[in-house]
């Protein structure tokens, strides 16, 4: 029989929370092994970075939701902490696989990858708890809960100062790395995709016209794809 | 997976997104 919503949320978070369970709120041996790997070790600076990070997101949860809840803001950073270590695990094994390359210190030294990264488990952490939801108008701030729209994507963005630009550069890799997400889940980073591609990513002060500028100056620009591609 | 469209090609991945080829 079809679940009640608060049903169908209840066994969202059951299978999150269960999932990340054997997942720890440390790097893993072979993830701490990655970053020893690298020319610059990261590891320190992945950690007081995810210290700083959790501050304020659960300070700025707390703005949205209410001054009461910053306690779940910080419940949400560290079910979100353990998600990335978990995806960005999976994705450097992926990595390795495919570029036969044990030394991702240039990759692992990117703040805006981890940020990037981050915020993307940050995102499907909310959205699991239907606090991040397209549903009732959710990107328009328009009906529903306040409570709900408040942290609705793009609000992760903007508490994270990263460009929307370089959030979507992680999105299907992370699909690809972490197949245990729900259909709505997936639903749900394919609409943060889209909204990226249609109107955030185009918003003055976005990289990629700068980008787009570079590619234009070395003559990339020439090679023009015909419409029907 | 879900209906999603992964348009990464075999070549691509996430070292190549964030420029460190």
């Amino acid at each position: 029989p079809p679940q009640t919503p608060i049903r169908a949320a209840m066994t969202s978070i059951q299978l999150l929370r269960g999932d990340l369970t054997s997942s720890g709120d440390q790097p893993s041996t072979v993830l701490a092994t990655y970053f020893k790997n690298c020319t610059v070790d990261p590891t320190q600076d992945v950690l007081k970075r995810l210290e700083t990070l959790g501050q304020v997101f659960s300070q700025r949860f707390g703005q949205a939701v209410g001054p009461r809840c910053v306690v779940y803001g910080r419940q949400r950073f560290a079910l979100g902490v353990r998600l990335y270590y978990k995806v960005m695990e999976a994705m450097l094994k992926s990595e390795e696989k495919r570029l036969s390359v044990q030394n991702f210190s240039k990759l692992l030294n990117d703040s805006t990858f981890h940020k990037s990264l981050l915020a993307c488990a940050l995102e499907v952490v909310m959205s699991t708890y239907g606090e991040s939801s397209f549903k009732n108008g959710g990107y328009n701030h328009g009906g529903g809960d306040p409570a709900e729209t408040n942290v609705c994507f793009p609000w992760i963005l903007d508490v994270f100062s990263l460009a929307a630009f370089d959030f979507y550069k992680v999105i299907e890799s992370f699909i690809k790395a972490e197949p245990t997400l729900s259909k709505d889940i997936v639903k749900h980073l394919e609409t943060c995709e889209n909204l990226i591609m249609e109107r955030i990513a185009w918003r003055t002060g976005s990289p990629l016209f700068e980008l787009l500028k570079q590619e234009h100056e070395s003559g990339a620009a020439e090679q023009v794809e015909p419409p029907a591609s | 997976s879900h209906d999603y469209h992964f348009g990464l090609e075999d070549h691509e991945g996430i070292s190549e997104l964030f420029d460190c080829d």
